[in-house]
Order: C-alpha cells, then structure tokens, then sequence
C-alpha cells in the first residue's frame, strides 16, 4: 500500500490543471516527471509481489520481473539482445484482450509459444521503423528490428508468452519492398 | 511492385504513386472514401502592443498568426513492409516529421504513428503542428463531434454556440475542442462516419467540409501573459527541442455501426496490457 500510494500521490499532484493543460513552468515539468517516475518505479515492485503471490504455494517466487517503459520508440534493453524470454501481460480490461505485442529485438528469426509453452503462435519480424531509427537517443540502438505477435489475455488475468530467438539468419520472414520516391 | 496499399482482414489504406493516402476501405461493407492526410503547422502569434494585438499564442492561449497554415509536403515514401499478422508503409514529410501507418490483421482500424519535433525554431517563428484527414466530397455540414472525458459525445457546429449568440473573433483557434478519445464527422446523406481516437488528449476541429484536424505539437517563442511566465518551448536536458511521437486510429463505418467499434478500441486504447518480462533460462515447458 505504501509503495502503491507513491504513485497514487504522484497522480494526485499531476490533477492541477497545470499539469493537466501544461501550463507549468519548466521545472515544475521536470518536478512532475520526477514524482510520476519514482510512483512508476514503485509500482513495478507491486507488479513483483503479485505475481509472487500468484505463484503455487511451497513453489518458487515468480521469476524477476522487468520492465520497458521506451517501448513506445522501440527501446528496450530487456529484449534487444536476449535469445530466451518470457513476456508476461496483465490486462486491466473486464474482457478478453486481444494485442498485438511490438518487442524491440536484434534477432531476424523467432518462435513463439503460448502461455502452455508448447503450442506456437505466428510473429512477424519488421525492421523499425525510418522515422523511428532517426530519433536521437544518447546511446546506439541495439535493436534494429521488432518482433510481433497477437497475445491474447483474459478479462483482468494476466498470460505469459514465450519468446525465443531461432539460430542467427539474415533471411528475413517479410517480403520488402523498398522504393524512395522524390516529390 | 505496382501495388500501392496495405490492408489487413477488416480495412485497406491505399497510396498515390507518389506515397501519399487516397483512400480508405472498410472491406467487411465494402465501404470506400477517398481519404487525405497532411502534415502543416500553425504559425504562432507572437503579440503585437502597438496594434492591441498584445495576446500571444502560448501555454494557455492557441492563437494563429494567420488562419491558414503552411502545408508540410511529403518528402519521400519510404516503402512498405509486410508481415503475415501486421503491414506497415513509411512516410518521411520533413526531416522533423514522420509518420507509419499501420494495419494489423485482425483489427477494424488503421493505426497511423507520427512522429513530430524538434520543431526548428531557428527562424524565430514559433509553430503548433497539425495533421489534416480530409474525405474529399463528404458532407458533414460544418458539424462534428468529440468527447467529453470518453463519456458524453457533443456536437460542435462551426463558428456556432448552443447557448448564446457568437461573435466568432477566431476562426480557427474559436473552433477548437478538447479530443480526449475521439472527433468524428457523419456524412448522414451517404451513412458514414469517420472516427478518429487519440491515445492522448488533444485538440481538435474541422474547419472545411470532409476534415478532420488535429494539434500535435506546439513550439512557441513567447510568453502568452497568462501567468506561466515562460513561452511553450519545452527542451529535453541537453536543450534540443522535444520528440513527440503519438498514434491515432482510423475508423470507418456506417453511422449505426461506428459506435460498435469505437467503444471497446477506445477501451482497448486506454487500458492497454501492462507488459513485463523475465529471462529465467528454461524451456517454456519447464516454466509452465
């Protein structure tokens, strides 16, 4: 409750109609993004203690859980250079959630299996995007390519889908087709 | 190759030659519209004290130097990539704009991801960047709607206020509504509906029959008196000018069906999965 309320408070602050609107000043920005960040940080920790929980009794805890909140610019140290990778998906909606998962990876052939870990589901391997690959970031992309597959998670339940890179190859599962034309 | 278009199982986006959208497809009604997007920006009234002209567009005030504004061209298409679950086409506009549209298999929308900023400043004109889908030839008689809250829907007539007569000093920022899921136009003669949702308040209007405009990004110079005291000139730590990068969702139905998708894809939209991963090394068997 303690580490949920960081959060909760956070978000509470950011109710100002400053924050709503953003007509803050500067470093009140940098304020709000201090406060919103530690409550995100916090809450990861949470995210742990359930799937803890979650686990069978007398079992092992739930594996380290960790968290990419870059997804949203293809930025994820977790998934760019790992080969073995499960992805755990939580849905807050009271129905089944069908999504499509974009995981930043630097491999060109995956498999991908369902939360029984033996039945497969189709992915597509695409490079990222051009005008993604030209955001300035302050270190090198490691991941020049994203993994998708459709996951399908249960009315407020969580799934776990297993990610795991093929043996390195440079045919890429997609047909391209690439043409610059000038206007 | 000559075909110019991606499409999944529910709708197509096709492209000009030259990369730029020409229409859209609902291929379970087989309802089709000719469909636009550009990119153009604002220029961002700067005050003028001699004139009485002293408001400045900023933080809290949206106020256009002129009420037409400068179109962006589209620099290059970049191509198409298409996968089995998710097919993809690339926009360059500028060197600071950029977009992907983007259709998966199995959903009803046309995902379109753009990427706007740093806007350049180096010109000492202050900019709020817009996108502008436009249904040529739809009739949507100077009226549109957008949410309030994802709750109740409104109805916004141009130049027009339901409760008192208005002398409309503003023509473009005087028309402007909050999108906080959604703005969509009807075209009741012909029995569609197009619906933009928003992964983020924004906003929004449609000034021209067949539109549909939305602000992405606002850079500006100076202060708009209202209190804040700083021009809207957000700056990342090493001072450059900030990325933003969103997504909208294109639908397209008949107006008695639009509400069906556009309810549980806004759903879809704000309470998406959270995602987590663990790199335990076993075999998903031994997981399980």
């Amino acid at each position: 409750k303690e580490q949920l309320n960081i959060l909760a408070s956070a978000l509470g602050t950011a109710q100002h109609h400053d924050a709503i609107t953003g007509t803050e000043k500067q470093a009140v920005v940098f304020d709000y993004e201090e406060r919103l960040a530690n409550g995100v940080n916090q809450v990861q920790n949470v995210v742990q203690d359930v799937y803890n929980k979650l686990m069978p009794k007398g079992g092992a805890a739930a594996p380290e859980q960790l968290f990419c909140t870059q997804l949203n610019i293809s930025l994820c140290s977790v998934t760019a250079n790992l080969t073995n990778l499960q992805v755990t998906l939580y849905n807050p909606l009271a129905r089944e959630a069908k999504y499509y998962v974009r995981l930043p990876v630097s491999g060109t052939k995956y498999t991908v299996y369902q939360s029984d870990g033996k039945t497969t589901v189709q992915n597509d391997v695409l490079p990222i995007s051009p005008g993604t690959a030209q955001i300035p970031l302050p270190t090198n992309r490691t991941a020049h390519f994203e993994v998708v597959f459709l996951a399908s998670v249960p009315a407020l339940g969580f799934s776990t889908y297993f990610v795991r890179r093929q043996s390195t190859s440079n045919v890429l599962r997609f047909q391209r087709e690439y043409y610059r034309t000038q206007v | 190759s000559t075909d110019n278009s991606i499409k999944g199982k529910y709708v197509r986006l096709d492209f000009s030659a030259s990369g730029e959208v020409s229409s859209m497809t609902n291929l379970k009604t087989g309802l089709k519209v000719p469909l636009s997007q550009n990119f153009f920006y604002y220029e961002g009234m700067t005050g003028n004290n001699t004139k009485g002209e002293f408001q400045a567009s900023g933080a809290y005030i949206f106020r256009p130097q002129k009420n037409e504004p400068t179109k962006l061209s589209l620099k290059f298409f970049a191509g198409i990539q298409r996968g089995v679950l998710v097919q993809e086409a690339y926009q360059q506009v500028t060197n600071w704009v950029s977009q992907v549209y983007r259709i998966y298999e199995d959903k009803p929308y046309v995902e379109v991801e753009w990427t706007v900023g740093p806007v350049p400043v180096a010109d000492h004109i202050g900019k709020e960047v817009i996108t502008r889908y436009h249904l040529d030839g739809f009739e949507n008689k100077k009226t549109f709607y957008t949410d309030a809250n994802g709750r109740e829907i409104l109805e916004r007539v141009l130049n027009y206020r339901p409760t008192w007569q208005l002398k409309q000093t503003e023509p473009v920022a005087g028309n402007y509504y909050p999108v906080n899921s959604f703005i969509s136009i009807k075209d009741t003669k012909k029995n569609v509906q197009f619906t933009v949702l928003v992964d983020r308040a924004q906003g929004g209007t449609s000034l021209n029959e067949g539109d549909v405009e939305l602000m992405l990004h606002r850079r500006l110079l100076v202060d708009d008196g209202k209190g804040v005291g700083e021009a809207l000139d957000e700056r990342d730590i090493d001072g450059k000018g900030l990325v933003t990068r969103g997504t909208h969702y294109l639908l397209l139905d008949s107006i008695e069906n639009s509400s069906r998708l556009y309810r549980p894809t806004a759903q879809d939209i704000f309470l998406t999965p959270a995602i987590s991963f663990s790199t335990a090394e076993v075999s998903p068997v031994q997981y399980v």
